[in-house]
């Protein structure tokens, strides 16, 4: 049996949102210490990493590990149908077939289910080395979206490069170029607007700006976001979702020919 | 000009 409740569908609907721009379907591997997913995009350029702990659900029961693939276009049709503060229970027996969602109104005055077919998803799994990154940037979710969102408007590709000093985005086309620069600030007052960098060595690297606009979905997930960078690996780009886990990013950069 | 590669050139499968 495995049953899983959030007091607040929002975050479900918000980790969903952050997902399903990059993905059709994912498997959700669930254990006793919570919901994990690792998934490749369609073209296998970048790769989607959550946890959801399982400490931070109001109530979760996992007797046997199991793995629930689903389609995430139903899903979200799912999730639709109920309101944000609604609570949240996904329910599967073991080795089931199908999965359903329990939403519960505050008052309890409506419940509703809906019960999806689960898919036999054979994904690929890949493992993530531990690395210690040259670069490691924090800023808020909002300004790092904004940013994307602007430069994406000249060009395909963002040069992003961090020095002591401050980060800087960078893109070229056939307009002309923009620069962003961000200074590290020592906002101490106001730790959630900060931008601090932890820089071992310097690093410049350029990404696909489509790809990082699919991951500024996550925004509504956290006021944070956190960029972690070193020559020739991929970006990492991390929200926390506050008490329950995280969603993470990993994005291939682009290389000169 | 810049060429994409995938994120399996950098990962290995489990």
């Amino acid at each position: 049996m495995f049953e899983a409740r959030l007091t607040s569908a929002a975050t479900l609907k918000k980790v969903l949102e952050a997902v399903k721009e990059l993905l059709n379907e994912a498997s959700f591997d669930c254990s006793d210490s919570g919901i994990q997913l690792q998934a490749m995009d369609n073209s296998h350029v970048s790769l989607v990493s959550l946890t959801l702990r399982s400490d931070g659900f109001d109530k979760y029961r996992c007797d046997r590990s199991l793995t629930m693939g689903m389609n995430l276009a139903s899903m979200s049709k799912i999730l639709k149908c109920a309101n944000n503060d609604d609570t949240v229970t996904i329910k599967a027996q073991d080795d089931a077939d199908t999965v359903t969602f329990v939403f519960e109104s505050k008052k309890q005055e409506k419940i509703s289910d809906y019960e999806m077919k689960l898919m036999n998803l054979d994904q690929e799994h890949l493992g993530i080395p531990e690395t210690d990154f040259s670069c490691v940037i924090r800023m808020p979710s909002v300004e790092f979206a904004r940013i994307v969102r602007d430069l994406a408007q000249f060009g395909e590709t963002v040069l992003i490069c961090c020095t002591k000093e401050g980060v800087k985005f960078s893109v070229s086309g056939d307009v002309g170029s923009a620069n962003v620069k961000l200074a590290q600030t020592n906002n101490f007052d106001k730790e959630e607007e900060s931008v601090s960098i932890e820089m071992q060595e310097p690093v410049s690297l350029s990404f696909a700006c489509q790809y990082l606009i699919s991951f500024t979905k996550a925004t509504p997930l956290s006021p944070r976001v956190q960029l972690s960078m070193s020559s020739n690996v991929p970006l990492v780009v991390e929200y926390e979702i506050a008490e329950l886990g995280y969603i993470r990013y990993y994005l291939a950069p682009k290389i000169e020919d | 000009k810049h060429i994409q590669k995938s994120i399996r050139n950098y990962f290995k499968t489990k």
